[in-house]
């Protein structure tokens, strides 16, 4: 996931 | 998901919805701020742009539409009920939300992930949510008094943020290589917002008197 932000919040 | 993340989550929902029992039973909105309504009514409509492109989960998915649909019939209620709206503190309510809204966007187009259109609209909204409830503090301010559901729906907002926090620190150990700076430090700065409040709200509820906020 590289540093890219996981969006699986709200 | 961890049980904070879905304690936090219920926690926000719980908050919506108390607000909007209150509206409805009452037929009411005194003490609330619209301004405070239409910025979260934002930071869900360019936070949620991914429910266009990706899906993660069903949860995820039903959770984002709850908080859209009830942020607009907030909203709604506010501006067109013909009883509700009577009952707005349009006077009172008076925060210049540009002084919001510009930064966190100019923020949001320094600091980022990448350059596109709907990444720095989903920065912006992390900012954004942020402070979105600095109207409504500063109206609660004015107003002194206030009434038990509008505490509560307060309070109910901050407890989810705390519980997002600590959601984070049980991600960071037990997640491998999780880490979300720019939602970590919004986050943080996001819970400090409420930290005023929370020592009166909890006097109050020591001393079971009603809450009031000093001049």
């Amino acid at each position: 996931n590289g540093g890219k932000e996981r969006k699986d919040e709200l | 998901m961890n049980i904070f993340r879905l304690a936090g989550d219920m926690t926000h929902l719980l908050s919506i919805i108390v607000l909007l029992l209150k509206i409805q039973a009452t037929k009411s909105c005194a003490g609330v701020s619209l301004k405070t309504q239409e910025l979260y009514a934002v930071v869900f409509v360019t936070r949620y742009l991914d429910l266009f492109y990706s899906f993660i989960s069903l949860y995820n998915t039903v959770m984002k539409i709850i908080f859209l649909l009830t942020a607009f019939t907030i909203i709604w209620y506010m501006r067109k009920h013909k009883v509700v709206c009577q009952t707005y503190d349009k006077e009172q309510d008076t925060f210049r939300v540009l002084f919001l809204i510009v930064p966190c966007f100019v923020l949001a187009l320094l600091v980022n992930h990448e350059m596109s259109v709907t990444e720095v609209l989903w920065t912006f909204s992390i900012y954004l949510e942020a402070v979105a409830i600095l109207p409504q503090l500063v109206l609660l301010q004015r107003t002194k008094n206030v009434d038990n559901l509008t505490g509560n729906y307060i309070f109910m907002l901050g407890s989810y943020r705390a519980l997002y926090l600590v959601n984070w620190v049980y991600r960071y150990f037990t997640e491998l290589g999780y880490r979300q700076w720019i939602v970590w430090v919004s986050g943080t700065v996001q819970t400090c917002v409420y930290l005023d409040f929370f020592y009166y709200y909890v006097q109050a509820w020591r001393n079971n008197e009603r809450m009031k906020l000093p001049g």
